[in-house]
């Protein structure tokens, strides 16, 4: 683009990723020393067991401290507290889980098919009470693919916050603005790229990831929708307040 | 603003 230079796509790329670092809930060093550690057969049956409510609660109160570093998260990104409000709660009402679905992937062991959860590694059968084998067996695929394209950690905060910044989320006030902080983030993800010497496949790859994020949300709301019809009370009492906030 | 009350609490504290 015309308007704008090398030199502050540089300085957007290092401040994304700064943003990032100091938010990411886990450094990668961090989950090494956890030394991708399992959890035993007997841990997996006694996650099984618990009753379908009391599951869906752990992973409420889970998905919703994640979310947390991702609201701190975009309140570093450059332009977004300049944003109306309005704009704010709409991105991230919209795009908060799905960034915590794309970092999913820094704590997702590919040859296992394990996520970091509850303080050990976790396959898709620990998730088994929830009722949702479909959702968590697309979950757990997302972060597969994620995953194989070997993104750094600059590559993967600037794709979060060209998600977050998504200027096409209904009800937004003033799209215009949104727009431009997006299409900034979306060149300064190019030159990183390139920057990096990425083949050319690698964006295109990342532009079908936005839909699936899409999908991956819109399930979980469905989700959610059927849990609530039959523990209303449950949802009310026992979820955390950001997380029916957001989901509610 | 009382739907998103604990989001706008967020956006709202000091980034430290």
């Amino acid at each position: 683009s015309p308007t704008t230079s090398m030199a502050e796509l540089d300085h957007l790329v290092q401040v994304i990723s700064k943003s990032h670092l100091e938010t990411c809930q886990y450094l990668r060093e961090e989950l090494q020393q956890m030394s991708w550690q399992n959890f035993l057969q007997d841990e997996v049956e006694s996650y099984q067991s618990k009753p379908r409510e009391v599951m869906w609660q752990l992973c409420a109160v889970k998905i919703t401290e994640a979310i947390q570093y991702v609201v701190e998260f975009a309140k570093r990104i450059d332009g977004f507290m300049d944003l109306c409000q309005n704009d704010q709660i709409v991105l991230l009402k919209a795009g908060s889980l799905e960034v915590v679905f794309v970092r999913m992937c820094r704590v997702f062991d590919s040859q296992n098919n394990t996520v970091y959860f509850d303080g050990k590694f976790a396959g898709p059968e620990v998730f088994k009470a929830l009722g949702c084998d479909d959702l968590i067996t697309s979950v757990f695929d997302f972060a597969k693919s994620m995953c194989s394209l070997h993104l750094s950690e600059d590559e993967l905060a600037l794709f979060s916050a060209f998600i977050l910044l998504s200027a096409d989320r209904t009800w937004l006030q003033e799209k215009l603005q949104v727009e431009k902080l997006q299409q900034k983030t979306q060149l300064a993800l190019q030159h990183l790229l390139q920057k990096n010497q990425r083949e050319d496949g690698v964006l295109n790859k990342l532009r079908f990831k936005v839909s699936a994020l899409r999908s991956l949300c819109s399930r979980h709301t469905e989700k959610l929708s059927a849990f609530r019809a039959v523990y209303p009370d449950i949802v009310r009492t026992h979820f955390p307040p950001l997380y029916k906030e957001l989901f509610g | 603003k009382e739907k998103h009350k604990i989001l706008h609490q967020l956006l709202q504290n000091s980034t430290s």
